[in-house]
């Protein structure tokens, strides 16, 4: 059986808002150590992890590995009726056919309770290696939601450059170009990690859904390597991490 | 003119 109770509902919501623009069905595996999902987009472009460590639950038990079969519109229906500062507590059995989600006011004087019927899913489960990244940039997430937003404008490809001196975003479509730098600052709002320059290419339509994390988090960390995905990482409080990976296009 | 590649073409199937 699981029992995990969250603090806090907005943290919920904001995982799922994070999620549900670029997955509409995921499998959430819960087990002793918390719980993981993984999934790529329909159009296989990119996959998102996420991992919430039971360190970050008020409350936290699994007996028994459960897998939740999730459909992320109709999660966001029911946490969207809690009020954020709820507290909220997912229970499942053992063969689940359904999750239930106790919403419960803060002097306990309302509790709301749902039944969301889970799905079977049959989801491929990728193996991602571990990767020396070449470069490592981390910076306030609410700027690399700005930067995406404003290269979207310009070009579908948004072209990632990263050498010691900064990090380059530049677009370049029909209406004219864009090119946005960010040096590493005294202050360490931004800082960068170079051991080989690299320059890719990724689409920006992406790039700017994973933005959907930015509530999530104050940071976010971006890693690239020569002919692999990059890695946008946003730090989730205790619990853990969302990472999404994105294919990079190449040169025809 | 770039291609876009697929996310299932770096990480294998577990």
């Amino acid at each position: 059986m699981l029992e995990a109770r969250f603090g806090e509902t907005l943290l919920l919501k904001k995982i799922v808002d994070a999620l549900k623009e670029i997955i509409s069905q995921s499998t959430l595996d819960c087990t002793e150590t918390g719980m993981q999902l993984q999934s790529m987009d329909n159009s296989h472009v990119s996959l998102v992890a996420l991992s919430l460590q039971t360190e970050g639950f008020e409350k936290y038990r699994c007996d028994r590995n459960v897998s939740l079969g999730l459909d992320l519109k109709s999660l966001a229906k029911v946490v969207k009726s809690a009020s954020g500062d709820d507290a909220v507590t997912l229970t499942a059995a053992d063969k689940a056919d359904k999750l239930l989600l106790s919403f419960e006011s803060d002097n306990k004087s309302r509790t709301a309770d749902y039944e969301l019927k889970l799905l079977n899913l049959d989801q491929d489960h990728l193996g991602i290696p571990e990767t020396n990244y070449a470069c490592i940039v981390q910076m306030p997430s609410s700027e690399f939601a700005r930067i995406c937003r404003d290269m979207s404008m310009f070009s579908e490809s948004v072209v990632i450059s990263c050498t010691k001196q900064g990090i380059k975003f530049s677009a370049n479509g029909d209406m004219g170009s864009a090119n946005i730098k960010l040096s590493d600052t005294s202050k360490g709002d931004i800082t960068i990690d170079v051991d080989e320059p690299i320059t890719q290419s990724f689409a920006g339509r992406y790039l700017n859904t994973f933005t959907r994390a930015t509530p999530l988090s104050d940071r976010v960390k971006i890693c690239l390597a020569p002919d692999v995905p990059l890695l946008v990482e946003y730090p989730i409080e205790d619990y853990g991490y969302i990472r999404y990976y994105l294919a990079p296009k190449v040169d025809e | 003119n770039t291609t876009q590649t697929s996310i299932a073409s770096y990480f294998k199937k577990e």
